[in-house]
C-alpha cells in the first residue's frame, strides 16, 4: 500500500505552501513530518532503486530547507522583542 | 561529478538534528 508515500507527498506540499505564506514553524514541522514518511517509505515499503534515489533526494532538499528555517526561527526568537 | 545521494542513515541523522530542541 502506498499510503504512506502519498502521506508523505500531501504533507511535503502543505509544508511548501506554509512555506511561502511565511509560516515557518508549521512550515517546519511539516517538512519533518514529510522526510519522516519518505524516510519509511524508503527503509520498509519496497520501492526501485530510481524511486529510492529520487525520494532520498527529496529528502535531502526538505531537510536542508527545515534546517534554514529552524536557524532563521532560531535567530528570530533572540532578536528583541519588536 | 555524479551526485552523491544522501543515505537513508544521513537522513535519519539529520532527521533527529532537527528534531532536537
Amino acid at each position: 500500500t502506498n499510503n504512506n508515500l502519498q502521506k508523505a507527498i500531501d504533507l511535503a506540499s502543505k509544508a511548501a505552501q506554509e512555506d511561502k505564506a511565511q509560516n515557518y514553524e508549521e512550515a517546519l514541522r511539516l517538512y519533518q513530518a514529510a522526510v519522516q514518511y519518505f524516510l519509511h517509505v524508503v527503509k520498509y515499503e519496497a520501492q526501485g532503486d530510481k524511486a529510492k534515489h529520487s525520494i532520498r533526494a527529496k529528502c535531502a532538499e526538505y531537510l536542508d530547507r527545515a534546517e534554514k528555517l529552524k536557524e532563521y526561527l532560531k535567530k528570530k526568537e533572540k532578536a528583541p522583542p519588536a | 561529478a555524479k551526485k552523491s545521494t544522501i543515505s537513508d542513515d544521513e537522513i535519519e541523522r539529520q532527521l533527529r538534528a532537527l528534531g532536537v530542541d
